[in-house]
């Protein structure tokens, strides 16, 4: 219960909002209670998810502390999944707090007494490893990092886990547990398969077995305001993102 | 003589250093002197020209005022192709420069002398609309904006054509002159279509007529440490970027 996975990669364009909310989305179908936390000031899975209404209460002002996490919670259409909605003042959380000792807990702080109401929460984070980003690495039990499978996939991964060492110190453990996802797999194209290869050789039990395919479908969902598991209910990447989420719940992983 | 090019658009993966690293190197190729200028702590067009080798000097000190602009540019192996190059040093900028008056135009002001030294300066930003990309957008003559051929493309636009507003009232001009460059067409799906036909019916004239195509080749030419015109000459990106650059050069948009 009350188990974070923040979704991160500095890497922009790489799946982490369609992860968040479609991986979200799927353990809401499976009987899970989900809160999707958006911490990104661009605010796509808010607008995946309430798209075209107004965020009248926002992730910033908890972040600043006017405000407590609870009374930004609202549900969404989405059975079981909840959303803490973000928006373009999160930005200004970067010079805010520039200088607040303890800055890098505050999310992990604020999480603690409503985590416990949701089975998961998933944190969106922005492509940045910024204090908005080590607030959300902070936060988790677990990191969940979409790779995208083109040749670049690796090299910004080396920083990200630079970075995940420093938040194991902060945090006092030995190390934060991780899972790599592949996303937008394009059958196609031999990159995607040594892509796939090759993160596999690198960082082997910590990779999804389950593999998101690029399809068309998962890019159209948000235009139309759904979630991919919504807009093509059958598809390969719906079906994908359950099986994940059936993967990441069923023991070896949790 | 010494335009400045922004490359802007602050939502992640849609082709901003695909299109400064391969329109600078198609500039590069048909004579005339290109500086790129990597404002993004991730240095992916830095990592593009000069991969592997550790780098000294960067555009972080110039942006403190620890050293001047000149002394931080090194030629490339591309012929007539300069860069400035960028590292993680450079996300310090947001903290270090955050209640400095004038924050905004340090870029353009440490450019001033240099740009008349080239015949264009290309400026790769990040994802981000903070102070790295204002720097970078006060300091163009134009913003060129990659629109990925995905449905969310016109989403994230909104907001930086409200940005450019507000440069432009810094700049104490009309209006921001911009270039919208439609990348990663994919003519398998009929999403791309829509895409483009609505970003033309939206800017009209501000869109260049040609279109970049998705093709494997330009994921994978900064894996073998190239420029999509080193990796593949005749492929039908590396034209499209060649065309590009004769497009933004011949006079209709000069
Ligand atoms: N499996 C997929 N197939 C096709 N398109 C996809 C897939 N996953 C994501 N996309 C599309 O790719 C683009 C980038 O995805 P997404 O926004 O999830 O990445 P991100 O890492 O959150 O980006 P950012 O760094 O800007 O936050 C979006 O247009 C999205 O709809
Ligand atoms: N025309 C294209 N065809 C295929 N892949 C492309 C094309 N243009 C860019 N890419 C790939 O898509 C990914 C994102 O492109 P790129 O890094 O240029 O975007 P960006 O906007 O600079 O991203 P960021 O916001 O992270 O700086 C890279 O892996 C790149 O190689
Ligand atoms: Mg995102
Ligand atoms: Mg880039």
């Amino acid at each position: 219960r009350g188990v974070v996975w923040t979704v991160a990669n500095q890497k922009g364009g790489v799946g982490k909002t369609a992860t968040a909310v479609n991986l979200g989305a799927a353990l809401a179908s499976q009987g899970h209670r989900v809160l999707l936390l958006d911490v990104d000031p661009q605010g796509s899975a808010t607008s995946n998810l309430i798209s075209g209404e107004p965020l009248t209460a926002d992730v910033y002002r908890v972040m600043t502390g006017t405000v407590r996490l609870e009374s930004v919670i609202r549900a969404t259409r989405v059975a079981n999944l909840a959303l803490a909605g973000a928006n373009e003042d999160l930005a200004a959380v970067e010079v805010d707090l520039a200088n607040v000792p303890g800055r890098e807990g505050i999310l992990r702080e604020r999480l603690a007494a409503v985590r416990a109401e949701y089975d998961y929460v998933l944190v969106d984070s922005p492509p940045t490893l910024g204090i908005l980003t080590i607030n959300s690495l902070v936060a988790a039990d677990r990191v969940v990092v979409p790779v995208q499978c083109e040749y670049l996939a690796l090299e910004g991964l080396t920083r990200l886990l630079g970075t995940l060492e420093k938040v194991a110190a902060l945090r006092g453990v030995a190390t934060i547990d991780r899972l790599y996802v592949l996303t937008m797999y394009d059958q196609r194209n031999n990159l995607a398969r040594d892509v796939v290869r090759e993160v596999r050789e690198h960082f082997g039990e910590d990779v999804a077995r389950t593999v998101i395919p690029r399809t068309v479908k998962v890019a159209e969902a948000p235009g139309f305001g759904r979630t991919v598991l919504e807009h093509d209910p059958g598809g390969p990447a719906s079906l994908a993102y359950r099986v994940l989420a059936e993967e990441v719940t069923n023991g070896a992983r949790a």
